[in-house]
């Protein structure tokens, strides 16, 4: 199963429709501070079912939705859909006859999400098992996010256990 | 349960020592299970000696030689079992530029010998130098982001701006 | 006691407001005294809205953005009673280069106003270009620092060797 | 009162008798990871009177003293001295007479820490005192350290208020 491509609208300060193609290899992504790299990022892993919004640097869930700019009024929801490459046919079972399968979640303010695979609508918790399965996820050790470095320095060793675990 | 996290501890141990080797190129490094004979109530430590130095505890080591052996450990799971993306956010920050180099080689070598895609978020002119292909987020209009596919020079250009 | 320490948060406050202002190049923040009425038992919260952007809690802002503001309330407690030496370890590491600039004006102000002498430990060839003289560690023999005078271009060949 | 000079010797890496002079405006250090540019500034918020070894990032005082190499022999001794520019005469009453003081403090292995001025043992307390007569010391928020811009923000609002006490 790979992972091809992300599209973003109304998710932190990617307020229009964003596509994100993600190729074979390493991809640099650059800008100055404060331009929107560290959400690009978040927006998949809050697409993978991360449902702590600490995760997500915020104080609410609904802090992911754009709200609002100099310019521009807040909205009332986010979307951010993950487009798989499944023609390895290496996706768990029940998804053998879907060489694409596509990963969807929307957020609407004092609503909550909303997931879909292949427009279909799923609980968290499918989402979550689908990218289990394929060794990621939202809290995959591969995902590393910025200052996780200085934390995993500093954290106590039962905690650092913990991330031995996620591996297991 | 338990014969399974043994099992992974002893993978990523592998993993972590000829990493550990690699990005400081020589010296020796170590993980341990501690506080308790049964690892699923373990703390995992971590013993480490750059080359060169004698072996001390973590907090000793210099801000760079804490980044480098952690990110040791997270490459040595990561090796144990590659998952298909792997995001990698400003963590090349506290490094020197020869141990920039070394981490990108490290790169390099994960990205041929698995299948994974690779993202990396840096502000490194070095570590941009080495990527595949780059993307640049902007913000012409304040608060909005917006992303666009950039060459090395157009990137560089982008750190000389606000 | 509790008079001193209102009177220091005024000062500071006011230093904060106009220290971020300068290092945002616009925006707006402020220093909140919070879960106590009694300044001697209340927590310090901090405020801030990047120019153009909604004000937001701490945590929402980026790595950089964070780190900057941070620099705005340390400096702006330095300014309120300056001490007589300053030493900066890496604190420009999340900066992207305009903010790089920015902080390197904001030392220069600081060392014309002050009397202090400032210390920065640095990886950044932007800093280091700022500073009136350069002084480099190296460790010809492992595991044994000695330091010596430098100046620019050796500094920079420094970085590019272990 | 200014800073003029450190002389390291023994301290973390700096093995031989090794001068630092500190002069006005703004100097740089730099230098590849691992060489011993925080143990330098280190020795300095040390020889003021720090007494966490914590904040010296060991797990002993006696781990400030040279460990030993590939090629030398651990020591036993450690000795930092500061030497301070009095001829303002800005240093506390008891000074007035010296244009120059120099602080040292010197750790011998399983014996702890002396302390000097101007030649003259006192104790930690008195070095502790006369940096923070001069709105200095090893507590000073303007002594950064690596690492502590990250903990200030993800500090607690009433951890954040103590650096507020120390500047008060
Ligand atoms: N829901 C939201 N609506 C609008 N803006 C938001 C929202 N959530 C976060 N932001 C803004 O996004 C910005 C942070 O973006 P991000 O963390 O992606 O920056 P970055 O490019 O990673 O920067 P750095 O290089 O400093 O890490 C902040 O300025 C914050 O105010
Ligand atoms: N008592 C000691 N004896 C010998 N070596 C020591 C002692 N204490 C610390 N060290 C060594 O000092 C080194 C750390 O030095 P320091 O923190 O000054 O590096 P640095 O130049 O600041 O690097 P960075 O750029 O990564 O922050 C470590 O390699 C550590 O092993
Ligand atoms: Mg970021
Ligand atoms: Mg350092």
């Amino acid at each position: 199963m790979k992972f091809t491509k992300l599209q973003i609208s109304g998710f932190k300060t990617f307020v229009d429709a964003t596509e994100f193609l993600i190729e074979p290899g390493l991809t640099g992504i650059v800008g100055p501070n404060g331009c929107g790299k560290s959400n690009l990022v978040e927006a998949m892993r809050w697409v993978m079912g991360e449902n702590s919004f600490k995760a997500m640097r915020a104080s609410g869930m609904d802090d992911v939705i754009f709200s609002g700019s100099g310019e521009r009024r807040a909205l009332d929801i986010a979307e951010v859909a993950l487009v798989l490459d499944n023609s390895d046919n290496s996706a768990p079972a029940g998804f053998q006859d879907s060489p694409i399968i596509e990963v969807t979640r929307q957020i609407e303010r004092a609503e909550g999400s909303t997931y879909r695979i292949n427009g279909r609508e799923v609980r968290a918790k499918d989402v979550q098992l689908l990218f289990a399965d394929a060794s990621t996820g939202a809290k995959s050790p591969a995902l590393v996010r910025q200052g996780q470095i200085g934390e995993l320095i500093s954290a106590k060793p039962q905690a650092r256990r913990r991330i031995l675990e996620e591996a297991a | 349960g338990r014969e399974r996290l043994k099992a992974a501890f002893d993978k990523v141990q592998a993993h972590f020592k000829e990493l550990f080797t690699t990005l400081f190129d020589g010296g020796w490094a170590e993980l341990q299970l501690i506080e308790a004979a049964d690892p699923l109530e373990a703390g995992l430590e971590i013993l480490a000696r750059p080359p060169g130095k004698k072996p001390q505890v973590m907090t000793l080591l210099s801000g760079g030689e804490q980044a480098l052996t952690a990110l040791s450990l997270i490459f040595a799971i990561f090796l144990t079992n590659p998952a298909p993306i792997c995001v990698l956010d400003e963590v090349d920050a506290p490094l020197d530029d020869a141990n920039v180099e070394r981490f990108c080689n490290l790169l390099d070598h994960m990205s041929r010998k698995t299948e994974t895609r690779f993202i990396t978020i840096t502000h490194n002119p070095i570590t941009m130098a080495r990527m595949n292909r780059l993307f640049g987020v902007t913000m012409v209009e304040r608060g909005v982001s917006q992303l666009v596919s950039v060459n090395l020079e157009e990137a560089e250009r982008f750190l000389e701006t606000a």
